[in-house]
């Protein structure tokens, strides 16, 4: 495992302590998308499929099953905290699901490096999580006032992703055979959907502003 | 197999 992969993980672990350190700290889930929530939970459950079967490290093992608790963790406290539920973003959260699985499921059905069950659910969950940040951007452009930790939380996302296009790149170089073209098209896809996002981030940052968006 | 090896990220 390189640098940029580890450091990739970790930032993507960060992100969701940031997550529910906010959730958690403000008693709040205000301006956080629970359709993009709901995405991630069924991006890692179709990618995971293989967590008892397809031993690979101690290190993924672990990752695989926090990524999964945490994201389950993050569902029941804004759909089922008494008190943190009533702060959800109901009617400005209106992205529709629909829009974005149906699409990745017929592209993962017409594309695929092997046409079996696992292969497919797999393929599945690499065009998703592409996608899946777009209600959040939705939502966060519709929000006033984002507060800190839900732009830093987005903006670990998109620096995860970022993270492994370096890792890839790494990893084509120094590994033999290293081509997987439908897992980078994806991650570059998904980390384009960041940059407007990345520019404002660091624009309000850079004049010490309070990040707002441009609707 | 292409399943098992090149599936070693997260």
């Amino acid at each position: 495992m390189n640098i940029f992969r580890l450091a990739g993980d970790m930032v993507h672990l960060l992100s969701f302590v940031v997550l529910v350190l906010k959730i958690n700290a403000t008693k709040s889930c205000r301006g956080i998308s629970l359709k993009t929530q709901e995405l991630y939970t069924l991006v890692f459950v179709c990618r995971y499929l293989d967590l008892f079967s397809n031993f690979i490290s101690m290190y993924n093992t672990t990752m695989k099953i926090v990524f999964l608790g945490t994201s389950f963790a993050i569902l029941y406290l804004m759909r089922g905290h008494k008190v943190i539920k009533v702060t959800y973003d109901r009617e400005q959260d209106t992205f529709r699901y629909l829009f974005l699985v149906l699409p990745c499921a017929l592209l993962a059905l017409l594309i695929h490096n092997a046409w079996t069950p696992f292969e497919v659910v797999w393929t599945f969950s690499i065009y998703l999580e592409a996608v899946a940040i777009l209600p959040q951007l939705v939502l966060l452009q519709r929000t006033q006032n984002i507060d800190n930790l839900t732009g830093n939380y987005v903006f670990l996302l998109g620096l995860y992703r970022g993270l492994y296009i370096l890792n890839w790149i790494y990893r084509y170089f120094t590994e033999p055979h290293y081509i997987q073209w439908i897992v980078w098209i994806s991650g570059i896809v998904q980390t384009i959907l960041y940059l407007d996002f990345f520019y404002y981030y660091i624009k309000s940052w850079k004049n010490n502003v309070k990040l707002a968006l441009p609707s | 197999e292409i399943a098992a090896a090149e599936k070693d990220e997260l």
